[in-house]
């Protein structure tokens, strides 16, 4: 914590995938997540007394490893749906039929709470960068490439989706298996090491362009989380073309019938879009973005409370509006069909990191969706981004996407989960510093 | 012919998503925002 340390993307109780590796010697095997959006190793330690989490799964006994070395220091690492908290080891780790030395991991003493308990998974093997490895400890991935156990510093994941339980699919350490992908991959740099992060293009929902990442958006490749996880404004058009039940705004509402026709003329007047907000008064801007006009000073704080309207969500849903309206302009529609188009979308913004219900008969109608990366054009079919639950007349259906709003510089955000790297076969180059994607086999 | 590339495979097992674990995403999410989350990208 002290060394301002970030991990916290996962959802790792929707995480689906799952692998085994040995820790110390004879190994003590434990299911781990493989996981590209953290850098750390952890597993329950055998001294862990005080959390029932500990109990429902596989501990490590330190004592009965013969490759066992003390470390002690103490480490914890606070995600966004739980906690561990124990101190570093170091032993032997096996993967597949790699052993390898020395590597330092966390002992959990503590998992407080239901996030580990539920869990399928023991622990977690992060496979990001070492700048955001708690404790700066030295991930496996790097000790693999240190001590010469692999010939090439690439992993590529592989996730059979057509798969019952027990066959989840394949990672590959020092490559790729040609016949987990079809076609050539599409590689883009990693923009900010630590996580697998590049730069994304425009999102099409249906063949037509949502607008929000035209100009460009980070995205993350992590297959610790299970869905994807993108901005509010996108992730509420995407719901209103797939039917999926929002949480109806009153900000939103009031922006369009208060303002939607002066953002409109403003828009047509071409007006810069991002100065807009703050010249109808919901915003101030700063050059860069649009902030709420609640930070000026506590004064005006205090009268924005009162008259309800130049709050947070106010400005933020300015901000969407702005880019609905622009974006509905460009495809030439009417004055009064782009009122009614944000009026209904006010009605469909996502909960932010909820689910969304879907109607599972609606699948046929509903649109793909399209991310471009590299230049390319990465599509989902409804039946890839839809998720179903139980069998039968029972089954219930979600929407793989859910909304996460990350502020600029570093977003807008996008986290390509295992939604993603389903359908595309994902290589981690580590040489090369780069993610490409193809479809997968 | 793994061994031969110098690739190592590690077989991952697959988990479908169940009322069960929703409930306890949905819980472990509140469980998450009381935590404050410090470490979180999002703060």
């Amino acid at each position: 914590e002290d060394e301002g340390d970030i991990v916290a993307l996962q959802n790792y109780m929707n995480a689906q995938y799952f692998g085994e590796i040995g820790v110390g010697t004879p190994p003590q095997k434990f299911t781990v997540i493989f996981d590209t959006g953290s850098s750390n190793l952890w597993v329950p330690s055998a001294k862990c007394y005080f959390s029932i989490a500990c109990y429902f799964h596989s501990r490590y006994k330190a004592g009965q490893s013969s490759t066992y070395k003390k470390n002690g220091k103490p480490a914890a690492i606070q995600y966004g749906t739980g906690s561990i908290a124990g101190y570093f080891s170091e032993d032997s780790v096996t993967v597949g039929d790699l052993v390898v030395k020395d590597q330092e991991f966390i002992e959990a003493t503590k998992e407080p709470g239901v996030t580990f308990m539920v869990a399928k998974f023991d622990g977690i093997l992060g496979l990001g960068f070492q700048e955001i490895s708690v404790g700066k400890a030295v991930p496996v991935w790097y000790k693999m490439i240190e001590q010469g156990l692999i010939s090439d510093p690439v992993f590529s994941f592989w996730f059979n989706r057509h798969a019952g339980e027990g066959e989840g699919g394949e990672i590959v350490f020092g490559g790729m298996d040609p016949k987990h992908y079809i076609g050539e991959h599409t590689y883009v740099p990693v923009t900010q090491k630590g996580y697998w992060q590049f730069d994304m293009g425009d999102v099409l929902v249906g063949g037509k362009s949502t607008g929000f990442c035209a100009g460009g958006c980070a995205a993350i490749a992590d297959s610790g989380t299970s869905l994807l996880a993108g901005p509010t404004a996108i992730i509420t058009e995407i719901n209103e073309k797939i039917g999926a039940a929002g949480v109806v705004s009153q900000e939103c509402k009031t922006v369009v019938s208060q303002y939607g026709q002066q953002i409109l003329d403003l828009l047509l007047a071409e007006t810069q879009p991002k100065k807009i907000c703050s010249q109808v008064g919901l915003c101030t801007f700063d050059g860069t973005r649009g902030v709420s006009a609640g930070i000026r000073s506590v004064v005006d704080d205090e009268a924005e409370k009162s008259n309800g309207l130049h709050s947070d969500p106010m400005c933020n849903a300015c901000e969407m509006a702005v880019v609905w309206m622009q974006n509905q302009l460009s495809q030439n529609k009417t004055q009064d069909v782009i009122l009614n188009y944000i009026n209904q979308l006010c009605d469909r913004l996502p909960s932010p990191m909820g689910e969304s219900s879907v109607d599972c008969g609606s699948l046929a109608s509903m649109p793909e969706i399209e991310f471009t990366i590299g230049g390319k054009k990465f599509a989902l079919k409804p039946e890839e981004y839809i998720l179903k639950v139980g069998e039968g007349p029972a089954a219930q259906c979600i929407s793989g996407f859910t909304a996460m709003d990350i502020p600029p510089p570093r977003g807008p955000l996008w986290i390509l989960g295992d939604v993603f790297m389903g359908p595309y076969h994902t290589v981690f180059d580590y040489g090369k510093l780069r993610v490409g994607f193809a479809k997968a086999a | 012919a793994s061994e031969a590339e110098g690739l190592v495979r590690i077989a991952l097992k697959k988990r479908p998503i169940d009322q069960n674990n929703r409930v306890a995403t949905r819980l472990s999410g509140e469980e998450g925002q009381h935590l404050g989350g410090a470490n979180s990208l999002g703060s």
